[in-house]
């Protein structure tokens, strides 16, 4: 099963066409592996990113060094998915 | 005895639990519902249709899909909540009595089984079929482009590892065969819901294209209407519009599909998440997620009970 230890989610409220220009380029940076769980595609909807932990700091040094602010919505990933699971099992045995 | 009373749907549960749940629903509504195998899965699994039928042949019918990308748990567990209501609200609530008194409702709730499968077992994460593409290690089509409408334009990828992929020809998943073909057959279908999350969003035809679609107006002010019952329960705040516009350009989806087709009412929903869960919204918001969601569904039914084309 995949795990998804140290991932993160990170949201970001876009403030204008400049940023979306910018998240819309890391898209494309295949090597982040990033999962845009709500996409870049205007500045009245957030964008939502799973980060795998290997590109965590190289894709906040890119957010940081264009001034784009954003939050951790997940901190770790693996655990709301244990959660989840945890509460899955509870209500089975239920 | 086999009852659905003891059914927590306010949980998410396992493809096989869903499946027999499907049968004590059916055993205990046995004058309104039937469960009808419309096809199997890429990995065989049975497609059920939930159908609710007062009488008739084919009856003018909606349809209403649920988990067509598999990590949308909100959306497959809304399914199964709104299906016990439809058949539990039979006879006591007046517009849904009038509307199944004339309309049939057709209800597929795992969309996509065998991805739904795979979240609980391999990767919460997935999206996709689990389809093989031939020449690619990658697996998986995304079955929300994968239908005949716009196939293979913007909005989609022709890579095999893309969430976005569209797959190598319309209709090539069977998991959307097997939807095209009954709707074909039945041929009297006049709305077509298809229920995703997460962002709160209601929206109509095209995603294709950003031109408006003939009916653009109606189904706008439908939405609008619809989004204002539903945050009446939780105060859940919606947007409606195009697909295209209010979010972005998006090749060979369902509803841009059953639009063209001649299904004047398609939309889809995006359910919340109103926080900070995205696709892990916690179980105890699946009820008030569904809740709300009804209101916006009988909305739009009733109006297409009151509309007949």
């Amino acid at each position: 099963e995949r795990v998804f230890t140290g991932d993160q989610v990170l949201r970001v409220n876009v403030r204008s066409e400049e940023d979306l220009q910018l998240l819309r380029a890391m898209e494309t940076q295949e090597e982040w592996e990033l999962d845009f769980w709500l996409h870049p595609v205007s500045t009245e909807l957030p964008v939502d990113i799973r980060v795998p932990r290997s590109s965590l700091s190289s894709v906040k040094e890119y957010l940081q060094a264009h001034a784009i602010p954003f939050t951790v919505v997940i901190e770790n990933m693996q655990e709301v998915l244990d959660e989840e699971k945890a509460e899955m099992e509870m209500n089975r045995m239920q | 005895e086999r009852s659905t009373r003891s059914f927590n749907f306010g949980a998410y549960h396992p493809l096989e639990t869903i499946y027999s749940w499907m049968d004590t629903l059916v055993a205990q509504y046995p004058q309104l519902v039937t469960k009808e195998e419309i096809g199997r899965s890429y990995e065989n699994r049975p497609m059920y249709v939930l159908k609710f039928s007062t009488g008739g042949t084919k009856r003018p019918a909606i349809w209403i899909d649920t988990g067509i990308h598999a990590r949308e748990w909100v959306s497959q567990a809304t399914g199964v909540w709104t299906a016990n209501k439809i058949a539990s609200e039979y006879t006591t609530d007046a517009s849904l009595t009038s509307l199944l008194n004339t309309m049939d409702i057709y209800m597929l709730i795992l969309t996509n089984p065998d991805g739904y499968a795979y979240t609980h077992t391999n990767d919460r994460m997935w999206r996709k079929t689990r389809s093989r593409t031939s020449g690619s290690a990658c697996r998986g089509v995304d079955p929300n482009r994968n239908w005949d409408a716009g196939f293979g334009g913007p909005g989609a990828s022709k890579s095999p590892c893309s969430d976005s992929y569209h797959g190598p020809s319309a209709h090539s998943e069977i998991e959307v065969k097997n939807v095209v073909n009954l709707i074909k057959s039945h041929g009297n279908f006049k709305s077509f819901i298809s229920v995703h999350a997460y962002s709160q969003l209601l929206m109509y035809p095209y995603g294709y294209s950003c031109r408006a679609v003939p009916h653009q107006q109606e189904l706008d002010s439908i939405g609008r209407v619809a989004v204002e019952k539903l945050a009446v329960l939780y105060g859940t705040k919606y947007k409606v519009g195009s697909i295209c516009n209010i979010i972005y350009q998006a090749s060979g989806g369902s509803i841009d599909w059953s639009y063209d087709v001649g299904i004047k009412y398609s939309f889809a929903f995006e359910l919340r998440d109103t926080g900070r869960f995205g696709f892990i919204l916690p179980a105890n918001q699946i009820i008030p997620t569904a809740s709300e969601t009804w209101q916006a569904l009988k909305y739009i039914m009733g109006y297409v009970r009151d509309h007949p084309y």
